[in-house]
């Protein structure tokens, strides 16, 4: 029964992509069938994979808003065991669509009921923000994996996100909790870093990741060569990390 | 006359927030009356000067919203020329609450109108994203000013804000035009930041700024201390490349 997990952060640019992409690749070398779903209009998880979200011909909007299959908005990734449900343009205008629709906090939810079986994981990558597109993954998800930077901004933005974590538990879906969380872009040298990690362990102490994704500039080359970092670099420490995050996952995943 | 200038990339964590505040603050520091609206729910741009967007009684949003004066809204700061219209958690609805409203992409403009006079540079701090906050933002403003990341997906979503300017221009706002490109967070030995580089030279040519912004400590470590960084760190780089910044910018808008 596949475990779907939201990847969210309203904060931007923490590394909620490269997360959803690197950990959905790394999950999938691991011959677990993995779906790896892009809910973000910028489409950034879905270029990660080479595929242009200019040319879909339909994506997870034609799911969420004119009830397409999701098998058949579906599609094969370099990594056997992955498959992507792609975002395109269309996404766009979702977010003012949804709100006049019957239901609208479930659409996601009820496109992947009938494929959730098909894989042991579903990721969601999430755009940085709190509206309907994050509510719906919210819904949909079993949990949420929260990708944070050491910087002080982002930090801010966890009351807020955890504040919404509770509103949809309350009114929405009562079984969300958080699957992790996950210090990105990490900089070890720097005080503020070391002073924001600190505060994440005091606040979600077992919750955090024991890997930590360190600054390294293959994951961020690796999206315009349309390949997740296992297989642009496998030897950089990137694609180390998120292997070891893999792996953390799959374990608690099995252990619950 | 008061000039309007949008700061908006719907690319999360690329500098908005950085580049509104520092750009806001130099300005005022070179005694030209300054208003800065942080029309952001995530409210950065309203801590980043030390202002909690949680104790805030009336913000932003009371004025898109309610039709409250700005005027009533606008606190002072720490730099004498420079003031602040705040966000607070409001804000978040607003996205929504906008939808079914009479001129909805009008409100920040009507807002504006009543005391754009009283400021020389008036800049607005926009979410990661091209929802209704910043569609009233670009309708309200002369001018956008684009932070751009030298990273792959940061360049990527460039063509997406250019076409969404050219809806605007079309419906909304004929005198929208780019008031300038600005490079954030650049790394000078990475090969990614020079290529990224020299292919947004090659699209906005002479609208690229001449100073470009340094990844530099300092400029995240500021909004911890709630200041902008030439009041926490006058001699860094950071500061350094933003008063440069304010300099150009100065002295475009005294140009035209
Ligand atoms: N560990 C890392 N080391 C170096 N660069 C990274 C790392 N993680 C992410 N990046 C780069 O930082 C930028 C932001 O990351 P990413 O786009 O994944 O964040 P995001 O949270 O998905 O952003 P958005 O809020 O726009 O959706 C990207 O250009 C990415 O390539
Ligand atoms: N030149 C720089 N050097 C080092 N750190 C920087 C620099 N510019 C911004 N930062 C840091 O990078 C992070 C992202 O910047 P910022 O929040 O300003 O981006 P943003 O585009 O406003 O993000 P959002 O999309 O969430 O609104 C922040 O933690 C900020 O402190
Ligand atoms: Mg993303
Ligand atoms: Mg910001």
């Amino acid at each position: 029964m596949g475990k779907v997990i939201a990847v969210a952060n309203q904060k931007g640019g923490v590394g909620k992509t490269t997360t959803a992409v690197n950990l959905a690749a790394s999950i999938g070398a691991m011959e677990k069938k993995t779906l790896l779903i892009d809910m973000d209009p910028q489409g950034n998880a879905t270029s990660g994979f080479g595929v242009n979200p200019y040319s879909v011909e339909s994506s997870i909007y034609d799911c969420i808003i004119n009830g397409k299959p999701l098998e058949e908005v579906v599609l094969k990734t370099a990594i056997n065991y992955m498959n992507i449900a792609p975002s395109n343009i269309d996404l766009t205008g979702a977010e003012i669509e949804l709100v006049p629709l019957m239901a609208r906090e479930n659409r996601l939810k009820n496109a992947i009921a009938p494929i959730k079986d098909q894989y042991e994981f579903i990721f969601v990558d999430c755009p940085p923000s709190l509206g309907l597109l994050t509510l719906n993954t919210l819904t949909a998800a079993d949990s949420i994996l929260i990708p944070i930077q050491c910087e002080y901004y982002a930090l801010e933005g966890v009351s807020k996100l955890l504040n919404t974590i509770e509103l949809v538990k309350k009114s929405l879906n009562q079984m969300l909790c958080i699957e992790g969380v996950v210090l990105t872009m990490y900089d070890g040298r720097t005080t503020l870093a070391q002073q924001v990690r600190d505060e994440i362990y005091k606040h979600f102490q077992d919750k955090v990741y024991k890997s930590i994704i360190p600054r390294n500039v293959r994951l961020s080359e690796a999206p315009s060569y349309g390949k997740p970092v296992i297989l642009y670099d496998i030897r950089s420490t990137g694609a180390e990390a998120y292997l070891n995050l893999a792996r953390e996952v799959v374990e608690n995943a099995e252990r619950s």
